[in-house]
Formats: C-alpha cells, structure tokens, sequence
C-alpha cells in the first residue's frame, strides 16, 4: 500500500480526509486489537489530521497512541 | 496524565473488506 501524504490528504474534501486517514488507521489497529479497533479508530481520527499523518509514519509512536487509546477506554468502561 | 483521546469517539466503520487490499 502506497503511504498516504499530506498532498494526497490535501486534494480530497475533509470527510473523505478523515475516512482515508480511518482506513489506514484501522488496518493497522486491527491485528492488535479486533475487537476495539473502530472504536479506537475513532478517537485517533478526533486528532489532527497533521499529526495523524505523523502517527502513520511512525510505528512506535503509533502503537503508544493506541496503548494510550486502550487505557482510556478501559478507564472509561470500569464501574467508578 | 490525561490523556486528550475521547472515549465518546464515533466508532470508525471500514469501507472495505480487511483482506481486499486494492492499489
């Protein structure tokens, strides 16, 4: 799959941006988390479509985000 | 630390299959 970049991202209409960031995002989060992986999808795609960008080039990076994301939904989820 | 995510994110739904890689 060819990378995705800004001037890719720059000629399509912001919804279908964040659907092109969506579906890279997903495919990535997906074999790490099935079962999250829209959910987690979507949070990540609430950040700035530069700094998502950032995050696709960046496995590690990438893979703290989803951590991140984890946490939070499971912060979230538990009973208070 | 708190993290900026949002656990009320709209859950992102794929538009293609996760196996049909078209280029």
């Amino acid at each position: 799959q060819e990378p995705l970049t800004a001037s890719m991202l720059a000629k399509a209409p912001p919804q279908e941006q964040k659907q092109m960031l969506g579906e890279r995002l997903y495919h990535l989060i997906y074999p790490l988390h099935p079962s999250l992986a829209g959910k987690i999808t979507g949070m990540l795609l609430e950040i700035d479509n530069s700094e998502v960008l950032l995050l696709l080039e960046s496995p590690a990076s990438l893979r703290s985000k989803i951590e991140e994301a984890v946490t939070v939904l499971q912060a979230h989820q538990a009973p208070e | 630390k708190k993290s900026t995510l949002n656990p009320n994110a709209k859950e992102f739904n794929p538009s293609k299959p996760l196996l049909s890689v078209n280029k």
